[in-house]
């Protein structure tokens, strides 16, 4: 099914957007010296109480910070890599004290958990995975998905963590014939994974058992769009992709997200839905991050929109703040905080 | 949706029955 068949959500105008969706919180000035790479948040315990945290990274230093006050932050940790430089964060969710990291230069070499020392609250970092990694993904119950190599020779490792971030255990899930490029988690049914390929293809693995349960072929019209998030509803899968088209057309307006819906059973799948910016708006897709029903973006504008998946439209336009275009984008994934960074290290946090 | 053919609302569990282990 091409996009043609997908249904196309309202545009609204800009001057229909409510301008208070967005509400700063607080800021991260300039935490460091060096261009930012990525943000995150997670639970960190000192001293028996859990604090929701931020970590920011560059290339050469991920930190710590812990909120002050609900307007100001304090750097706790900082741990420093000087070989290889930082490429993204990798959150784990359910566990606490722990973040992992992906290192290399344009493509994954190295996954490292950082961690601190329970006795001296030192710092350190533990080698996870190396090799030629082409993803990764904390994904629920404390476990971290990542695929090496290419489709002869591939291998797709789940780990567990324990509570501590401490130990793992390790177990291979079964490889497709095609190289795996991203992973997404399906919100609804814990235990599927979904991943995209360089064949244009979706598979879904069960993580309890290892067992490649489909692949299913979705139209070249979706060629090169990464699947960011899916949702499992009334036996059907909504699959979140980003829109890979630069072309913006009269009807279509600038799609940015799009969804589609895929029958798992049938491996048939068709669009649903576009997500694309209002009327006066251009700018493509740069990266974004898509929690529960909200889907947020950069665009190559400079400017962050923001999308409710249920209504089915923009409900929020960032454009940048003393002129520094925006470049990361995240949802917290302790709040419903939204984390928007600049290039030279401003982290902004807004509630939604 | 109705092009999509039969809905399972146990796909989930269905297809980690057919799949090979």
């Amino acid at each position: 099914h091409s996009t043609e068949q997908t249904e196309i959500a309202d545009l609204p105008a800009c001057e229909n957007l409510n301008p208070g969706n967005l509400q700063l919180v607080s800021e991260l000035k300039n935490p460091s010296s060096s261009c930012s790479v990525d943000v995150s948040t997670m639970w960190w315990e000192r001293a028996g109480t859990k604090e929701p945290c931020i970590i920011t990274a560059c290339e050469d230093v991920v930190s710590l910070w812990k909120p002050l006050n609900s307007l100001q932050w304090e750097k706790v940790h900082t741990w420093h890599f000087t070989e290889v430089p930082v490429l993204q964060i990798v959150p784990v969710p359910d566990v606490c004290n722990l973040i992992c990291v992906a290192l290399g230069n344009l493509e994954i070499r190295e996954i490292r958990s950082l961690l601190c020392s329970s006795g001296d609250e030192s710092e350190k970092q533990v080698l996870l995975k190396s090799g030629d990694i082409k993803a990764v993904l904390g994904v629920t119950k404390r476990r971290l998905v990542s695929s090496t190599g290419t489709f002869c020779n591939q291998q797709i490792q789940i780990m567990t963590f324990a509570e501590d971030g401490s130990s793992k255990d390790e177990q291979l899930l079964m490889p497709p014939d095609e190289t795996v490029l991203t992973f997404a988690e399906v919100q609804g049914t814990q235990e599927a994974l979904l991943g995209t390929t360089t064949m244009n293809s979706i598979v879904i693995w069960n993580l309890k058992t290892g067992q490649l349960l489909k692949k299913m072929h979705i139209d070249d019209a979706y060629q090169a769009a990464v699947c960011h998030r899916a949702y499992s509803e009334m036996g059907l899968l909504f699959v979140v992709l980003n829109h890979p088209c630069a072309k913006e057309s009269q009807a279509l307006g600038s799609p940015v997200f799009q969804m589609l819906v895929i029958n798992p059973k049938t491996a048939q799948s068709v669009g649903v839905l576009l997500c694309s910016l209002p009327q006066g708006q251009a700018g493509r897709f740069l990266e974004g991050d898509v929690k529960d029903h909200v889907a947020a973006a950069v665009l190559t504008s400079g400017t962050i929109a923001i999308w409710d998946l249920l209504l089915g439209h923009c409900t929020a336009l960032l454009p940048p703040v003393s002129d520094q275009s925006w470049s990361l984008v995240k949802w917290s994934g302790t709040d419903s905080h939204l984390l928007a960074g600049q290039k030279d290290g401003n982290i902004f946090i807004y509630r939604y | 949706i109705t092009d999509l053919g039969p809905i399972s609302l146990n796909w989930f569990e269905e297809l980690s029955s057919e799949a090979p282990p």
